[in-house]
């Protein structure tokens, strides 16, 4: 574990004396990799480390008689600080139907998390709907069916011949002589590099003016998790992320670098392909699954 | 490039490591690929940033070179590819692209809907059958997906089909009571084959990271894996997590997913696959 390698590196040089400033910049390299090893993006884990080794350089980590234990102090603090507080909430529309628009790259979780919210909504008491806006993947209409089915929540569709916003504009109709609370839309999965693609979520955001647009994000996700989130957030107004597949063993490191690089907050997490697998992110389990 | 006689820019080298790590080759591999080119660096007095980025380029094909490649298909009918891997990884749309691949070969194919677990997804492979133009074998949701992958196999022998793609449910690889499904449906396949499965190929997503190894190694120790197939190679993400499990596991990359469309799939070609990490 980490713990154990900077107890080793800090060993070693004790054995030469007093620790110097180098000494935390050679412990360092051991954070440095145990970050990289968790897929936190490079730049990412190159700027923590920086702002690490402040941190360490100036708390007299060099006096203290368990220099390790420190470093790991000050790494956790700087992981749980760019995290996050814990903000599982979904902002609500003071004239219903709230809009939630779910949006991701190809096969991150999308549809099964749209039923992860709604049987969450529906847990506190309000009536939720389900949009089929994804119009390209076969049999996407019906797997959103299905699974809003699984937890009693309609999936309004106007098939795969309609242009997603007309779609989207007549599900807020529905949902208004319905009484729906809340609309959940699903979109099609697609790489933050289609132009054509990420115009028409563009085009979907603006027509429907959403309280949430969540970025549905696979925790496995490598160094791309940079690129992916700041395409995301340049060209919408992403309010937060959910992190789905976590019930595996990745370390996660792609939370640290869609935080890094979009300031928005983790919402929720999926842990399991079960409609009542969404749970809240809490930001420091999070940092010591990430530094293992 | 050389600031003293036999030194290499370190500079440099740093910079390669970096655009390795970048590419998800990870951080142990990129500082051992590195510190080979170093050495190699030396033997060969590699003189500018170009050669010396070309010798890694090298030294990264010659890991990934494999004769194994693409598919191997026992030539008395039908031969049989089971398709596996975790969740969202682009299985069932790789099979439609396989399957695609394989007809322009003039090959008879048979789809099996052995995902029986999630929502539309015999629906989602139905629909991909009818698109490319072949067969499918299915059963109900929730039946036993080895069941469907035995009955696929002696319709294939009814119906002369030269080539049954079984599809099977994600599933994460840390999940046992799973992986000891998959190892039933693959027993159960062999034993209707009446001999070893001819490809058991694991879909990789190219912009998951360092989880691909925890990933390949788990189903490597479940079942024998003939071949990786790489997709979602279309995106930002260089897919260079293949280099390590290459090199620990051995597993050879058999083909690269480009895109949405059944045409978009490629035998894998480790030159301009290493080629593509500095482009
Ligand atoms: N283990 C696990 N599996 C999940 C989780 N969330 C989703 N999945 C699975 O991941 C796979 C992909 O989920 P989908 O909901 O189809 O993903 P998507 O983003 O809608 O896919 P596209 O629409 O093709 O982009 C399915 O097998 C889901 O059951 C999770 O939190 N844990
Ligand atoms: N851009 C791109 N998308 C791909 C590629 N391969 C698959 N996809 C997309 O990834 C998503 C998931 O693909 P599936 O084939 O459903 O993945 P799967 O592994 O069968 O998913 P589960 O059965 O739920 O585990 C779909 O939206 C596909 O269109 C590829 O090479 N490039
Ligand atoms: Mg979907
Ligand atoms: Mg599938």
């Amino acid at each position: 574990s980490l713990t154990q390698k900077l107890q080793g590196v800090f060993q070693r040089l004790r054995g030469k004396g007093t620790l110097k400033e180098q000494d935390i910049t050679e412990a360092l390299r051991e954070v440095r990799l145990a970050l990289l090893e968790a897929d936190v993006n490079f730049r990412v884990a190159r700027d923590l480390c920086a702002r690490i080794k402040e941190k360490a350089v100036g708390q007299e980590v060099l006096e203290s008689l368990t220099p390790s234990q420190q470093v790991i102090k000050i790494v956790h603090e700087e992981l749980c600080a760019l995290l996050g507080e814990d903000e599982s909430r979904l902002q609500y529309a003071s004239r219903p139907p709230t809009v939630i628009l779910m949006v991701g790259v190809q096969g991150s979780g999308k549809t099964t998390t749209c039923a992860k919210l709604a049987h969450l909504i529906r847990r506190q008491g309000r009536r939720s709907m389900l949009v089929a806006c994804d119009i390209y993947r076969p049999a996407a209409i019906k797997q959103l069916e299905v699974v809003g089915a699984q937890v009693g929540v309609p999936a309004f569709t106007l098939g795969d011949r309609t242009d997603v916003v007309d779609i989207a504009r007549a599900a807020v109709e529905r949902a208004r002589e319905q009484g729906v609370d809340v609309l959940i839309v699903d979109t099609a999965g697609r790489l933050h590099v289609d132009q054509v693609m990420m115009d028409e979520v563009a085009r979907l955001e603006e027509a429907l003016q959403p309280q949430e647009a969540l970025l549905v994000l696979d925790a496995m996700t490598g160094q791309d998790a940079v690129n992916i989130a700041s395409e995301f957030a340049g060209r919408l107004n992403i309010t937060g992320f959910i992190l789905t597949k976590l019930d595996g063993d990745t370390r996660g490191g792609a939370a640290l670098s869609v935080r890094a690089v979009s300031g928005k907050p983790i919402k929720f997490v999926g842990v399991g392909e079960k409609p009542e697998m969404l749970e809240p992110f809490h930001p420091e389990r999070m940092a010591s699954r990430i530094l293992g | 490039l050389f600031t003293g006689r036999g030194r290499v820019d370190e500079a440099f080298l740093d910079e390669l490591e970096e655009t390795l790590i970048e590419s998800d080759v990870g951080v142990h591999t990129a500082t051992r690929l590195v510190g080979e080119l170093r050495e190699a660096a030396r033997r060969e007095g590699i003189e500018t940033s170009e050669q010396l980025r070309d010798r890694l380029v090298s030294l990264m094909a010659g890991l990934l070179q494999d004769e194994r490649r693409p598919l191997r298909l026992a030539p008395e009918p039908p031969a049989l590819i089971l398709v596996v891997g975790v969740n969202g990884t682009g299985k069932t749309t790789s099979i439609a692209k396989l399957a695609y691949w394989l007809r322009g070969q003039g090959k008879k194919v048979l789809l099996a809907a052995a995902d029986t677990f999630r929502a539309a997804a015999i629906d989602q492979l139905e629909l991909w059958a009818q698109r490319v133009g072949v067969d499918i074998v299915r059963h109900h949701e929730g039946a036993d997906p080895a069941a469907v992958v035995y009955d696929a196999v002696q319709a294939a022998r009814a119906r002369g089909a030269d080539v049954v793609i079984a599809d099977t449910a994600g599933r994460l690889h840390t999940r046992v009571n799973l992986m000891e499904e998959l190892k039933k449906v693959h027993r159960v396949a062999e034993r209707a084959l009446g001999r070893p499965v001819d490809e058991v190929l694991l879909v990789l997503d190219a912009t998951v990271g360092q989880n691909s190894v925890s990933q390949a190694r788990h189903f490597a120790q479940a079942l024998p894996l003939t071949g990786i197939l790489l997709a979602k190679m279309d995106g930002t993400a260089r897919g260079g997590v293949i280099v390590t499990i290459k090199d620990e596991l051995g597993l050879p990359i058999k083909f690269i997913g480009t895109g949405e469309k059944p045409e978009k799939l490629a035998p894998f070609n480790p030159q301009e696959f290493a080629a593509a990490l500095f482009a």
